[in-house]
């Protein structure tokens, strides 16, 4: 554990709650992408299914089952509570042009050739591009409230503050994995064109129309 | 580190 890491799960922690806590004061949901909830969730189901085969440590543990509690939260208040604001129309991404490619990647480049592993290859190429979606959204619509701007500026701030922490580990440990490395660098990229418009244009976003 | 199973990384 480094300080890159340890922020990174914070701002990750961060970006998870604002959206959570934003869906659950205001009553709703809207300009929230669902697709892009869904996708999260499955993210963290399919990764985090070595809670019931290996024990790490205790944080890694307890910070597994309070994401995935968390993400299928969102995913139950979008859907379910608070289903009457969601915005289905604008909320209309092809998930399956994101799941098709990556299901066939991951059975392509994997560690090994087994369920877990090619689960896990999964989830880090899935989280890569779930946010497409959410962006997708925002460039339909053309706006995006300043609270929304929040959250995915710390969910794009968690895996640049990880490449800090790949970066560090290979110096200090000769550690790295190649698939969270390339797959962390492609998702920061996606980040890249909004931390732009965040930092340019102050906190609520309109893209040119 | 191997890097099968058992990812200290979330």
């Amino acid at each position: 554990m480094n300080i890159f890491r340890l922020a990174g799960d914070v701002s990750h922690l961060v970006a998870i709650l604002i959206l959570l806590m934003k869906i659950w004061r205001s009553k709703s949901c809207a300009g929230i992408s669902g697709r892009s909830q869904v996708l999260f969730a499955l993210v963290f189901t399919t990764r985090y299914l070595d809670l019931f085969t290996v024990y790490i440590s205790a944080y890694n543990t307890v910070m597994k089952v309070v994401f995935l509690a968390l993400s299928y939260a969102t995913v139950y208040l979008i859907y379910m509570r608070f289903r009457n604001s969601y915005d289905s129309e604008n909320d209309t991404f092809r998930v399956e042009f994101l799941l098709i490619p990556v299901i066939g990647l991951s059975f392509l480049e994997n560690y090994a050739f087994t369920p877990l592993e090619i689960l896990w290859t999964f989830s880090i190429f899935l989280e890569s591009v779930a946010i497409m979606p959410q962006l997708f959204m925002i460039t339909k619509t053309g706006e995006a409230e300043s609270i929304t701007t929040h959250y995915l500026f710390f969910l794009g701030l968690y895996r640049a503050l990880y490449i800090a922490n790949w970066v560090w580990r290979y110096h200090t440990e000769g550690f790295y994995d190649q698939i969270a490395i390339v797959s962390g660098v492609v998702q920061t990229i996606f980040y890249c064109d909004f931390f732009y418009l965040y930092v340019t244009r102050g906190e609520e976003i309109r893209t040119p129309s | 580190s191997d890097n099968e199973s058992g990812k200290d990384e979330l």
